[in-house]
């Protein structure tokens, strides 16, 4: 039996909204000590990594673990009933053919209950390597989002590059070229703080598509961590109470 | 003009 309730519903709300565009069938692993997935989009150049840790849960039971293959597009209908302050239980039995879906509102006054049919899923797990990072940044998570959505304007890649200073995001297209530099400082302002760990500078390219996809979890988390080095794939994390989600992007290369 | 690297050349497929 696996059963987790969490009374801030609109924190898994939100996160299936920010996955449900780049995958749309994962298996969720869940365990005693978490739920978790890892997925690759369809054209395998991103990669989504889930983790919501059991201990944050109101309550959370897994006597054994468990693969649920859900969709997420269906997750995502579902969820859309439920209330944002709603409180929301998720149930399946051993060797599960359906995941319950509870939803409670504030007062107990309504109670809307779901079976989410599960599928069987190829699981296809990638050995991520433990790796050091050239460059780090943290940021707030919507003025990276903002400059993503400004700059596609101008073109589909943002080329990046952090030196121990400072990060600027430039883009080259038709209408033109340009540039967005932040410096690094400790402002008391959270829009304006940009923390930088940098060992080597770093400069790379990515496609915006992509990154306008994982901003969607802005709204999970003030601040983004992106995680840089030469060649390989970029990562965004987004750190919230539950646990944390995060993005893998494989970079551009120069033909 | 980049080209798009795919993630499986980053991560061993187990």
């Amino acid at each position: 039996m696996f059963e987790a309730l969490l009374g801030n519903g609109l924190i898994l709300k939100k996160i299936i909204e920010s996955i449900k565009e780049l995958v749309t069938e994962v298996n969720f692993e869940v365990t005693s000590e978490a739920i978790s997935l890892q997925a690759m989009d369809a054209s395998h150049v991103a990669l989504v990594v889930l983790v919501l840790r059991a201990s944050e849960f109101e309550e959370y039971r897994c006597d054994r673990p468990q693969t649920l293959g859900v969709s997420i597009t269906n997750l995502a209908k579902l969820l859309k009933i439920a209330g944002n302050d709603d409180s929301i239980i998720l149930r399946a039995e051993d060797e599960a053919h359906v995941l319950t879906l509870v939803f409670t509102g504030k007062n107990n006054e309504k109670m809307c209950e779901f079976n989410l049919n599960l599928l069987t899923l190829d699981s296809e797990h990638l050995g991520i390597p433990e790796q050091e990072y050239s460059a780090e940044v943290t940021m707030s998570s919507s003025e990276f989002s903002r400059i993503c959505r400004e700059l596609t304007q101008v073109t589909d890649t943002l080329n990046l590059s952090v030196d121990k200073e400072s990060v600027k995001f430039a883009v080259s297209g038709d209408i033109g070229t340009g540039s967005i530099t932040m410096k690094a400082n400790n402002s008391d302002k959270s829009e304006e703080k940009l923390i930088l760990n940098v060992s080597d500078t770093v400069s790379m390219a990515f496609a915006l598509r992509y990154l306008n996809l994982f901003n969607k979890a802005s709204s999970l988390s003030d601040e983004v961590v992106l995680s840089l080095s030469p060649e390989v794939p970029v990562v965004l994390k987004f750190a919230f109470d539950l646990g944390e989600l995060k993005y893998f992007l494989a970079p551009k290369i120069a033909e | 003009a980049n080209e798009q690297a795919s993630l499986r050349r980053f991560f061993d497929h187990i």
